[in-house]
């Protein structure tokens, strides 16, 4: 689960 | 998305805005290690190969096309265009000592033992770790154009500014990413002698230079 870690950055 | 982050990221665009212009403006890429950017180039294929799995926004889709775009572009202009400008000489940092541990760290140290997650691992600590043939190259040269430096300070905001972003959303979003935090303050880490020559030195008009 992605939604806990910061995968959103670049 | 906090204004530390966005800050973070502008800074990164301003650095390969400002080494695009270096090198095209002096027609010359001398103090860049060449090394260092095809690091990067390998981080961000590594790591933006959820370009094809994972939508995240249009701001982060465009900011990945552009990071990779920008590094490819990069390593061309060093290699073709101003080749005759790089100095392998003074580029001498073993990259395998980068890379290697880079790849058995993210093996061991992951989230989950997949592919893409490894890929995106591997690109994490290879990234904390990449600036280090340049920062050899500096340390030998024991100077650098005043452009070279606002490059690299630019770079090391970026970095910095990860930092107080992952504070913020610790608090505001209750999210904790361990392994780019503990790769991120690794990587700021590098920076500080810099840091503490480009404050004292070239913010003061002087030029880049170590003490012999």
């Amino acid at each position: 689960d992605d939604d806990a870690t910061g995968k959103d950055e670049l | 998305m906090n204004l530390f982050r966005l800050l973070g990221d502008l800074s990164h665009l301003a650095s390969i805005f400002i080494l695009i212009h270096k090198i095209q403006t002096t027609r010359s890429c001398r103090g860049i290690s060449f090394q260092t950017q095809a690091l990067y180039v390998t981080v961000f294929v590594a790591r933006y190969i959820d370009l094809f799995f994972r939508w995240i926004s249009l701001y982060n889709f465009f900011m990945k096309i552009f990071f990779i775009a920008s590094s490819v572009y990069i390593l061309y202009l060093m290699k073709y265009r101003y080749r005759p400008t790089h100095d392998p000489s003074i580029d001498t940092f073993k990259v395998e000592y980068l890379v290697g541990p880079a790849v058995v760290l993210s093996l061991i140290f992951n989230y989950k033992f997949e592919f893409t997650e490894i890929l995106w691992t591997f690109s994490i600590y290879l990234e904390a770790v990449a600036i280090l043939p340049q920062l050899f190259m500096l340390q030998r040269t024991g100077e650098a154009e005043t452009i070279t430096t606002h490059y690299l300070a630019a770079l090391g905001a970026y970095r910095a500014l990860y930092i107080p972003n992952w504070i913020y959303r610790y608090f505001t979003e209750d999210v904790v990413d361990p392994i780019a935090i503990v790769a991120g303050l690794v990587q700021t880490g590098l920076y500080l002698d810099f840091f503490y020559v480009y404050f004292t030195k070239v913010l003061q008009g002087q030029k880049f230079e170590l003490p012999a």
